[in-house]
C-alpha cells in the first residue's frame, strides 16, 4: 500500500509544466526584479 | 507554574478594582501578555474583515502593571474609524455576551478592546484616541490592541499593538523614538497630530500546556499551508497600493528637495535635515516592501525546483 | 356584498371538502376584495389570497396561484397583526406558497432560496409550539432538490455552497448527490435514476426538445463538470462522456458560454470546444501543491503508524 501510495505521488510530479504557467511565472519573477533595481 | 496565569482570583481583581493604582499615574500599565488563544481568535477575525475595519472586545485581568488578556469575542459592527465609540452599538450585545460568559466560567471582565487598521499599520487615530479616552473615563482598567491583518501576511508576522491614552491636557514626559513603520500618505496627518495623546505596551504571548500539545501537533501539518500559499498573488492589492503610496511620498519629497536645492542657502541646516529623513524614511519602505518581494519571490523559486 | 361573500366561502369550503381545488379557488376569487363598499382589513384580504393561491397549488396551476400570490406579496407588509399567532401562520402560509409557486414554474434557484429561508424557522412559535421539525427537514430537502434542477453557475455554486455547509444536510439521503454537485463531480447515471425517483411529476417533465428539466440540469452540470477536467474536447467526445449526440452537446455548450455560465470557445469547423478557467495558472499550482503535500503528509503518518 504504501509502496503504491508513493508510486501515486512520484507520477505528480512535476506539478505543472505548462507554456502558460512559465510565463506567469517568469512575469512574478521579473516584477520582483523590477521592483529590486527601483529601490536600489 | 505555565498554566498558573489562566487561574482567576476574585478576591485579588476585586482589591485591584478597590485601589485603582491607575488613577495615580498615567503610564502605570506598561506590558500586556496575551494568551495564543485570543490572539488566534483575534487575528483570525481581523483577517476576515478584509478590508474593511472590524472590532471585538477582550476578556482578562491585571496584574501589577500588566494586562492579561485571556480571550476576546468579535463585536457586530463595522467601520470603527467612521465614528466615536462605534462600540455603542454593540452595548447590548456586549452586556449578554459578558453575562452568559461568567455563566459558562470564563470569570474575567472585559479589559479592552481591538479593531483591525487593514494595510496602514498599528497606531492610533483621532477617533481611536477619542474612543480610548471615553474608555478610559468608565471602564478601567481598559486596554486598545490594534492589529493589521494585511501587513500580519504580507510580513509573516502579527503586525499588533496595544495602546493606552493619557488623560485630557496630561503633557508626557519625551519617550525615544519608537519602532519605524510605514504610515500611508493619507493618514499621515491623522498619525501625527494625535501621536503625543498615546503611548505604546510591551505586547508578549503565552500559552497553556495544552495550546503547547495541539499547536506542535497543529506545526506538523503547518508546513503543507507554507508550501501551498504564494503571498506574491494574495497581496497583490497591498502591495500595488504601498508603491502607489511610496510614488506620491516620492513625489512629495521631489518637489521639497528642489526647492532646498536651488535655494539651499536660504534653508536652515534643520529644515535640510527633515528633508534628509523623509527621503530615508521613503527609502526604508521601499527596502521594506523589496525585502517582502523578494522573500515571496524566493520561495516561489524553491517551490518550482521542489516540485517542478 | 357580505352575504354573498359569506355564500361563497360556504360553498368553497364545499368543493374543498370535495377536493376540487380550482373549483374552490374561482369561487373565492369572485369575492371583491377592493370593494369600496366595504372596509375590508389586509389581513383578511391576504389570507383570502393565500388560500385562494394554495388552492390553485394543489391543481398544479402555478399560473393562476402566482397571479394570487403577487397580489398577496403587496398585502403583506400592510399586515398590522404580523406578530400575533394568526399573522404567523400566515406569513408561514405565504412563504411555502411562494415556493411551491417558484418550483411549479422552474424557477428553481429562487424556489431553492425560499425553501432554505423557511427551513431556519426554527425559532419560530406559533401558540407557544414550535415549527414541527419535520417540516423544516422536508424544506430543506426541497431546497436541495431545487438547486440540484437549477441551471448550473455561478450563482448556483453559492447556494450549493450554503446548503453543503449546513449541518442538517448530512443526514438527509439526498445529500450524497448534493456533495457531488458541489464538488463539481461527474454525475453518473444510476444516481441520477435514484434521484429522479424523489422528484414530483412536474421536475421530471419533458420540455420542448424532448429531454427532461432533470436531463438538462444533469447535462449541464455534467458539462461545467468537464469543463474544469479538460482544456478542450470534440463534441464527439463530449457528448459521449454525456451520454448525448454532439449536435445536442454542442447546442447546450453553446448556450451556456452565451448566458456566462461558462466560459469558453467552440470552433465549429473542427468541432472542439475549449474551456477556458478563471483561475490563474499560479494559483492552480498551488492546489495542486497542496494535495501533492497531503499525499505525502499521508504517507509519512502511514509510516510512522506501521513503523517503518
Amino acid at each position: 500500500q504504501l509502496a503504491r501510495q508513493i508510486s501515486s505521488l512520484v507520477r505528480q510530479l512535476p506539478t505543472v509544466d505548462t507554456k502558460q504557467f512559465k510565463q506567469e511565472f517568469l512575469m512574478e519573477y521579473n516584477d520582483a526584479l523590477l521592483m529590486v533595481y527601483l529601490a536600489s | 507554574e505555565v498554566d498558573a496565569i489562566f487561574k482567576y482570583d476574585e478576591v485579588q481583581q476585586s482589591a485591584i478594582q478597590a485601589q485603582k493604582p491607575w488613577t495615580k499615574d498615567p503610564h502605570y500599565f506598561k506590558h500586556v501578555k496575551v494568551s495564543a488563544l485570543a490572539l488566534l481568535k483575534m487575528a483570525m477575525h481581523c483577517r476576515s474583515g478584509g478590508n474593511l475595519e472590524v472590532m471585538g472586545m477582550m476578556q482578562g485581568k491585571t496584574v501589577g502593571d500588566t494586562f492579561i488578556v485571556m480571550d476576546s469575542f468579535a463585536l457586530p459592527v463595522e467601520g470603527t474609524e467612521t465614528r466615536v465609540n462605534a462600540q455603542a452599538e454593540a452595548y447590548e450585545y456586549m452586556v449578554e455576551f459578558v453575562q452568559t460568559s461568567k455563566q459558562v466560567g470564563r470569570l474575567e471582565n472585559v479589559v479592552g478592546w481591538y479593531h483591525s487598521h487593514p494595510g496602514y499599520g498599528c497606531w492610533m487615530s483621532g477617533i481611536d484616541c477619542s474612543t480610548q479616552m471615553l474608555n478610559q473615563q468608565y471602564q478601567e482598567p481598559f486596554l486598545a490592541i490594534i492589529i493589521d491583518p494585511i501587513r500580519t501576511v504580507a510580513a509573516g508576522k502579527v503586525e499588533i499593538g496595544a495602546f493606552r491614552t493619557y488623560p485630557e491636557g496630561y503633557k508626557p514626559p519625551d519617550e525615544p523614538a519608537s519602532e519605524y513603520q510605514t504610515i500611508p500618505l493619507s493618514k499621515i496627518e491623522d498619525f501625527g497630530v494625535h501621536a503625543k495623546q498615546y503611548y505604546s505596551l510591551d505586547v508578549s504571548f503565552f500559552k497553556s500546556s495544552l495550546d503547547s500539545s495541539l499547536l506542535s501537533l497543529l506545526w506538523n501539518k503547518y508546513w503543507v499551508n507554507t508550501l501551498s500559499s504564494s503571498p506574491l498573488i494574495g497581496n497583490r492589492d497591498f502591495v500595488a497600493g504601498q508603491i502607489s503610496d511610496l510614488a506620491e511620498k516620492l513625489e512629495q519629497a521631489d518637489g521639497q528637495l528642489v526647492h532646498s536645492g536651488r535655494a539651499g542657502s536660504f534653508f536652515t541646516p534643520a529644515e535640510r535635515k527633515k528633508d534628509d529623513s523623509q527621503l530615508t524614511k521613503i527609502s526604508h519602505d521601499a527596502t521594506k516592501m523589496t525585502v517582502e518581494q523578494i522573500k515571496d519571490i524566493t520561495s516561489q523559486v524553491i517551490k518550482d525546483l521542489l516540485f517542478n | 356584498e357580505e352575504q354573498v361573500t359569506t355564500i361563497r366561502e360556504s360553498l368553497a369550503n364545499v368543493y374543498e371538502g370535495g377536493e376540487e381545488w380550482s373549483k374552490a379557488a374561482q369561487i373565492l376569487g369572485g369575492i371583491d376584495l377592493d370593494s369600496g363598499n366595504r372596509i375590508l382589513d389586509a389581513e383578511y384580504k391576504l389570507g383570502k389570497c393565500v388560500k385562494i393561491a394554495r388552492l390553485y397549488l394543489e391543481d398544479d396551476d402555478a399560473v393562476k396561484a402566482e397571479a394570487y400570490i403577487k397580489r398577496a406579496s403587496f398585502l403583506l407588509p400592510k399586515d398590522k397583526n404580523e406578530s400575533s399567532d394568526e399573522g404567523k401562520v400566515l406569513a408561514l402560509q405565504y412563504k411555502v406558497c411562494y415556493a411551491r409557486i417558484l418550483d411549479a414554474k422552474r424557477r428553481f434557484l429562487e424556489a431553492a432560496l425560499r425553501y432554505y429561508e423557511l427551513s431556519q424557522h426554527e425559532n419560530v412559535e406559533i401558540s407557544g409550539q414550535k415549527v414541527d421539525e419535520e417540516e423544516l427537514t422536508h424544506a430543506l430537502a426541497a431546497s436541495i432538490t431545487c438547486s440540484i434542477l437549477a441551471a448550473a453557475g455561478p450563482q448556483r455554486s453559492r447556494v450549493l455552497a450554503t446548503l453543503y455547509k449546513d449541518e442538517r444536510c448530512a443526514s438527509l439521503p439526498v445529500f450524497a448527490i448534493l456533495e457531488k454537485v458541489y464538488l463539481e463531480r461527474i454525475l453518473r447515471k444510476a444516481e441520477v435514476d435514484a434521484f429522479s425517483e424523489t422528484l414530483q411529476p412536474h421536475q421530471i417533465a419533458t420540455l420542448a426538445d424532448g429531454s427532461t428539466v432533470l436531463d438538462r440540469a444533469v447535462t449541464e452540470h455534467n458539462l461545467l463538470s468537464a469543463s474544469k477536467l479538460y482544456k478542450n474536447i470534440s463534441f464527439m467526445e463530449l457528448g459521449s462522456l454525456l451520454g448525448i449526440d454532439a449536435n445536442k452537446a454542442e447546442k447546450v455548450a453553446a448556450r451556456m458560454i452565451t448566458e456566462e455560465r461558462m466560459q469558453g470557445s467552440i470552433d465549429q469547423v473542427e468541432g472542439i470546444i475549449h474551456f477556458a478557467n478563471d483561475v490563474e495558472e499560479l494559483a492552480q499550482w498551488d492546489t495542486q501543491i497542496q494535495s501533492l503535500c497531503m499525499s505525502v503528509n499521508s504517507v509519512l503518518d502511514l509510516m510512522a503508524k506501521k513503523q517503518v
